[in-house]
């Protein structure tokens, strides 16, 4: 009976081969291909490129169905919007944060950076460069300074100055740090009580090398602050990223940006179609 | 966990006599299950556990342990000897040690570089640390920083581009201050970048290192391979630094990278302080890949 027949074990494994070390994860690949050998019939089974192309569309439409808008724009035209960059050491954020901010610059928006990483060794030193690079204003105050604090001059900055995007930079910090992720909350509250619906978006950042530790991070981070969307980077290594795959079927949070590389143009709005496309090159 | 998981599927064993291969395909597969979570390598933990069965099948189940914790300790014991053994100490010389630090971007190649000065001040080493990252912003500032707070001295030159330039002028310092180690921070780049490739050969050459410190991320899943090969292709990378081990990453990119490659983990990053450093101890890597 043809829903019966089973695909051919090499093919499986090739399979689950290729998408484990896209670090898609076991389970994931599992009841990815589970689907698709329910969905095709016998001599589907049989036909390798046919098996393929249906686990690529089954990936694609099921990324793309909360992707469909990658853009993080609804704000009210007139409105201050704050975007809020978060994640664990060393992922990219404030590299990420110049990209973003070349992108509103570049469309004649007025960008304020907040140097909200008053922990870490020359940190505002590192987003002052880049503020001056890409022509953003940055507010800061000394290394050690309360974090909050000068979230809260930067909303302020932001109003005055009539700026249409506001981005905070955070400290590194590992999602296993309790005390960490307290201040990070406490950024949040202090934007919220200035502006109303603030931080419009709350982007964590993602190395694409991370492998399943990403689940744990992201659900640490999403149920302190609720997130609005991911910044996949270093894609231009040769890390693919399947993480993200598994990471939007349990939370539903969707990869609005992608890192390729180094400089401040290095940044594209994620694309469903390519990643995919891109896990089986 | 992994041992509570191989306990259950070996309960109903006892008075069987011997591990079976029947018996044993449940096990494996948990196993295999276990180590992907913990982002091993894939080809790694076939053969992983295709040489755990072959250590495991026919094997006499013991009186006094139960055959669930007879698997466990032929997983953890392989674990171990895949890890490097015993813990085995660097042995630096009394001068002129010169170690050089590599890897992807974001790993934490600075951060250790000042760990590492510290650590072997602490050992009667006179340090000296040289910042060879020019391309990325406040790089040097960074490496500054932490050398102040340590009262280390440092080497640089904020005006200079050419990194094998610099390497040179900082041997020359080596000498002047009298420093018996040095240290040598580069830039993170990728292993397909071959450009910035060539530039880490051209330093070898120039620095003549003893130890090239290949520093990997603990949360690094699948590429953990792919970059370590290529670095160890070209340099002859004489060990590895995993960080960033103080979050609940398994770390299965340590084992992938000695399983394939035999470059012993030497050091441990535990947190973003000084302080937060320790040398790598294979049990404690390998009871934390099991879970
Ligand atoms: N190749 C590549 N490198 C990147 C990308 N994004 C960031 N980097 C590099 O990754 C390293 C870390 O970037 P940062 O922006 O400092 O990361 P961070 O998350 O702010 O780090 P911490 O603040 O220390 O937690 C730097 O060397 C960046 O140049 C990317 O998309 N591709
Ligand atoms: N929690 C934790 N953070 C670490 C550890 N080691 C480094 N970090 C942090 O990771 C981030 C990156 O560290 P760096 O030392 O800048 O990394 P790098 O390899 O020099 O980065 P590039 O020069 O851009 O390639 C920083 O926020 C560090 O504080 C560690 O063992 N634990
Ligand atoms: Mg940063
Ligand atoms: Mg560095």
């Amino acid at each position: 009976f043809s829903k019966n027949t089973v695909i051919n074990e090499e093919i499986i494994e090739e399979i689950e081969e290729i998408l484990i070390q896209a670090d898609m994860g076991f389970d994931t690949v599992t009841s990815v291909i589970q689907k698709i050998e329910r969905s095709l019939t016998k001599n589907e089974k049989k036909d390798v490129s046919f098996i393929y192309d249906a686990i690529k569309n089954e990936l694609k439409n099921f990324l793309s169905n909360d992707t469909l808008q990658p853009q993080p724009e609804d704000k009210d035209e007139k409105n201050l919007k704050i975007i809020l960059v978060v994640g664990v050491n060393g992922t990219g954020k404030t590299t990420s944060i110049a990209k973003i901010a070349n992108r509103y610059l570049s469309e004649g928006k007025k960008v304020i950076l907040a140097a909200c990483d008053t922990f870490r060794g020359a940190a505002i030193e590192q987003l002052e460069v880049w503020a001056q690079r890409s022509g953003a204003y940055l507010v800061k105050h000394q290394h050690g300074a309360d974090a909050a604090a000068v979230a809260y001059d930067a909303v302020e900055a932001a109003l005055a100055r009539n700026a249409d995007y506001l981005i905070i930079d955070t400290a590194g910090r590992l999602h296993t740090n309790k005390n960490l992720m307290e201040e990070l909350k406490k950024i949040k509250r202090i934007v919220q009580k200035k502006i109303i619906n603030a931080p419009h978006e709350i982007l964590m950042v993602l190395d694409a090398v991370t492998g399943q530790n990403a689940v744990p991070q992201v659900k640490t981070f999403n149920e302190a602050l609720s997130l609005t969307g991911l910044i996949l980077t270093k894609l231009d290594g040769t890390a693919k990223g399947g993480v993200v795959i598994r990471i939007q079927n349990e939370f539903n949070i969707p990869v609005k940006y992608i890192g390729i590389g180094e400089q401040i143009d290095d940044i594209l709005p994620f694309n469903a179609n390519d990643f995919i496309d891109a896990l089986f090159e | 966990s992994l041992s509570g998981k191989l306990c259950k599927i070996f309960r109903n064993l006892k008075g069987y006599g011997r591990l079976s291969e029947s018996n044993i395909k449940e096990a494996m597969r948990e196993i295999k299950l276990a180590l992907l979570e913990a982002d091993v390598n894939y080809r790694v933990v076939k053969d992983f556990v295709a040489a755990v069965k072959s250590k495991a099948v026919g094997k006499d189940v013991i009186d006094s342990i139960t055959p669930g914790q007879q698997v466990v300790k032929i997983v953890h014991d392989e674990l171990v000897n895949l890890m490097g053994g015993t813990p085995e100490p660097v042995e630096l010389k009394k001068y002129n040690n010169r170690l050089m630090l590599v890897g992807l971007q974001g790993s934490g190649k600075t951060t250790t570089a000042a760990k590492l000065a510290s650590y072997y001040r602490k050992k009667g080493h006179n340090p000296l640390l040289v910042g060879l990252d020019v391309q990325r912003p406040a790089a040097i500032d960074q490496l500054v920083f932490l050398a102040k707070q340590l009262d280390i001295p440092v080497f640089y030159d904020k005006k200079e581009k050419n990194v094998v330039d610099i390497a040179k002028r900082s041997l020359i310092e080596m000498q002047r201050c009298k420093a018996t180690i040095c240290i040598f921070d580069t830039a993170g780049r990728l292993h397909i970048d071959q450009q910035l490739m060539d530039e880490l050969a051209d330093l070898k050459q120039v620095i003549c290192p003893q130890d090239i410190l290949f520093v990997a991320d603990a949360m690094t899943g699948q590429d953990a391979v792919t970059s370590i090969k290529e670095f160890n292709e070209k340099l002859s990378v004489t060990g590895v630094a995993v960080t960033k081990l103080d979050g609940d990453a398994r770390g299965g990119a340590a084992l992938s990278i000695k399983a394939t490659t035999g470059c012993p983990i030497r050091f441990v990053g535990l947190g973003e302080k000084i302080s937060d450093f320790d040398v790598f101890y294979p049990d404690r890597m390998a009871s934390r890949i099991l879970g």
